[in-house]
C-alpha cells in the first residue's frame, strides 16, 4: 500500500546540505500498525509529512496505494491526501478562524455528504471526544489537550483509509490518552484502518505490530516487544 | 513568596458564565518544587498564567513577592514578570521572526548585561540544550522537541528566581525528558530557584515536594507519593 525507496530529505545549508532523511527504503502493508519512534529532531515528522503526501522528499519514489507520487502534480496530491488521508499534525494547526465544529466538519466537505449527514457526524465526534460544550469556542480559547483532540476528532472524520498520528497524545493525561489509543486500535482492527504514528511512548508503540527507529535520519525496524 | 486567596477565573457563556478556576487559595514558599496536576481542561495553564502574571484572574488576591498584584497598572506587572519570572508555555510561543539564538538572548535583554556578557550566556545554554547547530534557524525550521528545548533555555536564560513550566516535557524523549528534569532539579537545589510545573506525568511530578491537583478548577493538595 506504502512503499518508499531510497527517499532523501535535505535542506541548504551554508555551501553545503543538512541531511534529514537518508536513504529510506520501506514497505507498510494495509491494516499495519506501525510506530516510528526515536530522539528529538531525527526526522520522524518529516517522514510522516512525506508519507502524508504534505512534503516531497529531496530524492527517491513513493508509491502510494500504486501510484508513483513524484510524477504527481501538487493538485493531484493533495486530492489523493483528501480522499484517503487523515493527519493527526505535533502542533495540531487547527484554523483559528473556524470554531471547533467548522474545524471538525472541514474534512466533510469534500466527501459529497448532504449536510445533515455532515451534522449527524461531528455530533457523534464531539460527543465521543467528551467536547460537545466546546463546539462553538475558538482553537485559542481550548486547553492544550482539548486541540489535540479536536485534531485527532478532524483526522477521524472522514473515515480515511489510513491515519498518519504525529505524537497524538503528547499533552494529554494518561487516562485520556489510553482512549485514543484504544480508538486507534478499534479503527485498526475493526475497519482495517491502516495507522503509522511518531510517538515518545513505549506503552503507545505497543499498540502497534511493528516499530520503526529513526536516529539521524537514518531507519531499523524491529518487531513489537512484548512489554 | 507566591499567595493566592479566594481566586476565581471564568468567562462569560450565553446569558451566565463557565468557571475555569474556583475560589482557589495557596501559598508558595521561596524554594519549593510544585507540581500541578489535572484533567484536560481542568484549568491548569490557566492558574500557571495567573501565577506568571500573564494573565489576570476574575475575582480574588494574588501577593507575589509581597505585591499584592491585582492593584498593579499592566507595566508594573510586565515588569514584575520580566525581573524575576521564566516561563515556559505549553505550545512554546517562540517569536517566529527572530532565530534560535535571537530568541533565547530575549529575555537578556532587560538585565542590562554587556553585548559580551549575553553573547557568553546564550553560547553557554546552547551548548548545553545541544542545539548549537541550530541558533541561525528560525522556529518553523526546528523539530516540536527543539522548539520546546528553545522555549526552556529562553525561560532559565536571565537566572529568574521563579520558573513556571507548562508541561515542558510532553513533546520530548524520555531521555531527554530527564536531562530537563535534572536541570530543574538542579537549579531548584542549588540556586534555590522556585519552580511551579504543570506535568501529565507521575515521573515528572516526583521531582518536586509537593503535588498541587486540579479538577473542573477546583484545587486539593497532596504530598508527592514515594514511587
Ligand atoms: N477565552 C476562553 N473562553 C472560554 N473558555 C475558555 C477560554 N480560555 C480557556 N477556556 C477554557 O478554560 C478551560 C481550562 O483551560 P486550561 O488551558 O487552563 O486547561 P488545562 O488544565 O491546562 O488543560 P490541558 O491539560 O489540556 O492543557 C478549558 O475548558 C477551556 O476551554
Ligand atoms: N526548513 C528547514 N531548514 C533546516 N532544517 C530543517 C528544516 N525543517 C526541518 N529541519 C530539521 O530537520 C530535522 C528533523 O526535524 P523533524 O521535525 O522531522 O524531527 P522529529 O524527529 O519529528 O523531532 P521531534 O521528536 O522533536 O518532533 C531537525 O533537526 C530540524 O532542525
Ligand atoms: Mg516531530
Ligand atoms: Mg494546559
Amino acid at each position: 500500500m506504502i512503499s518508499l525507496k531510497n527517499i532523501s530529505k535535505y535542506y541548504p545549508a551554508g555551501f553545503g546540505r543538512v541531511y534529514v532523511l537518508r536513504n529510506i527504503s520501506l514497505d507498510i502493508a494495509e491494516g499495519e500498525f506501525v510506530s516510528i519512534m526515536g530522539p528529538s529532531g531525527s526526522g520522524k515528522s518529516t517522514l510522516l509529512h512525506i508519507l502524508g503526501l504534505l512534503e516531497e522528499p529531496s530524492e527517491g519514489e513513493y508509491l502510494f496505494l500504486d501510484t508513483p507520487v513524484q510524477k504527481l502534480s501538487e493538485k493531484r496530491r493533495t486530492d489523493l491526501h483528501r480522499n484517503h488521508i487523515g493527519f493527526v499534525f505535533q502542533a495540531y494547526h487547527l484554523i483559528d478562524e473556524l470554531t471547533v465544529y467548522e474545524n471538525i466538519e472541514t474534512p466533510l466537505l469534500y466527501k459529497g455528504m448532504s449536510s445533515s449527514e455532515r451534522k449527524s457526524r461531528v455530533a457523534d465526534l464531539l460527543d465521543r471526544f467528551n467536547i460537545v460544550g466546546k463546539k462553538d469556542l475558538f482553537p485559542n480559547q481550548l486547553s492544550g489537550g482539548q486541540q489535540q483532540l479536536v485534531g485527532i476528532a478532524r483526522a477521524v472524520a472522514a473515515r480515511p483509509r489510513v491515519i498518519f498520528a504525529d505524537e497524538p497524545t503528547g499533552n494529554l493525561h494518561s487516562d485520556q490518552a489510553k482512549e485514543i489509543m484504544e480508538l486507534f486500535k478499534k479503527l485498526n482492527q475493526e475497519d482495517g484502518v491502516t495507522i503509522v504514528q511518531v510517538t515518545h511512548s513505549d506503552v503507545n508503540a505497543a499498540y502497534g505490530n511493528r516499530i520503526l527507529n529513526l536516529k539521524d535520519g537514518w531507519l531499523e525496524s524491529t518487531p513489537v516487544p512484548t512489554l
